[in-house]
This record gives C-alpha cells, sequence and structure tokens, in this order.
C-alpha cells in the first residue's frame, strides 16, 4: 500500500482538548 | 508471528479534508499502523484505512506522557521549508528559509519553536533539521 500523508499540517487539537489542557 | 497494534481512542469527530486521511466519531477505537512525527497517523478503524491527526487521538489506558519527548530550552536549530502564516494567536507566522529554535517536539505535530525573542507554535512539517548554528 501506498501510504502517503496528507500535504498539509494536521489540525490543532480540537478546542475542547486545548481547553482541558490550559 | 501476529503484527499487535497500538489502539487509541478518538476524542472528538474527526471528517477527512482529504482522500488518504481517515473519518472517525469520539469515542471510534483505531488501531495504529504508523506514527509519524509531523503529526499525521496511519490508522486502522474496522476495514478502513488512512491518516488521522494525533491531537484526536488518546491511548486507550490513559494519557501517555511516554512517548513525549522533555522539552529543550536549549533550542534545537531548524529552517522553515515552507511559508506559514498563524491561524490562532499563540502560532508563529514564519516565512520559508527562516532560521528557529525547536523547544519541544510535542505528537501532534505542532512544535514550540523560539525565533528571536518570540516562541509559539509551528507545524513540524515545515521545518527541517539544519543543524548549522544561526
Amino acid at each position: 500500500t501506498i501510504k502517503r500523508p496528507p500535504e498539509n499540517p494536521p489540525p490543532r487539537p480540537p478546542a475542547e482538548v486545548r481547553r482541558k489542557q490550559a | 508471528g501476529p503484527i499487535i497494534l497500538q489502539s487509541y481512542r478518538v476524542i472528538a469527530d474527526y471528517e477527512k479534508n482529504s482522500k488518504s486521511e481517515l473519518a472517525a466519531k469520539n469515542g471510534d477505537v483505531v488501531e495504529i499502523v504508523e506514527k509519524s512525527e509531523n503529526g499525521w497517523w496511519f490508522c486502522q478503524l474496522r476495514n478502513k484505512r488512512g491518516w488521522m491527526p494525533a491531537a484526536y487521538l488518546e491511548p486507550l489506558d490513559g494519557p501517555d506522557e511516554s512517548e513525549e519527548q522533555d522539552p529543550n530550552y536549549e533550542g534545537d536549530l531548524h529552517i522553515t521549508t515552507k511559508d506559514y502564516s498563524g491561524e490562532l494567536d499563540d502560532e508563529l507566522s514564519l516565512q520559508e528559509g527562516e532560521n528557529v529554535e525547536v523547544i519541544h517536539k510535542l505528537l501532534d505535530g505542532w512544535w514550540v519553536v523560539r525565533k528571536g525573542s518570540i516562541t509559539g507554535y509551528f507545524p513540524a512539517m515545515y521545518l527541517q533539521k539544519s543543524g548549522e548554528t544561526a
């Protein structure tokens, strides 16, 4: 299988996760 | 023998934005085939395979800090390989070819970098180790 990752950076963590980390 | 894949729980719904990605719902359990340092992980969900953002996944056995590297406050020299304009206020905007110091390599592919006196997140995907002094 050819597994090429997407060309764009992955999204930042979902908003609810960022709030939990803060 | 059989290859045992690590299982991770999806922590928020994820819609795919390109063909090679994998869509999943909050609470799905995926198996990790490959972890890329740029924050995209190749996952398997039932009979489907594709890339998912590591930031949307957590290990089944609770938070996994063992793989996370410690910050390096001295900074690891890298060069930016692409222009990037920060979208959130904790991100840096840099042009291609700028020298930066990587302070913390996070598994989600968003690294903490320092440019002069400014520090913020930048996509690991657009960073290359420079190995040269700035």
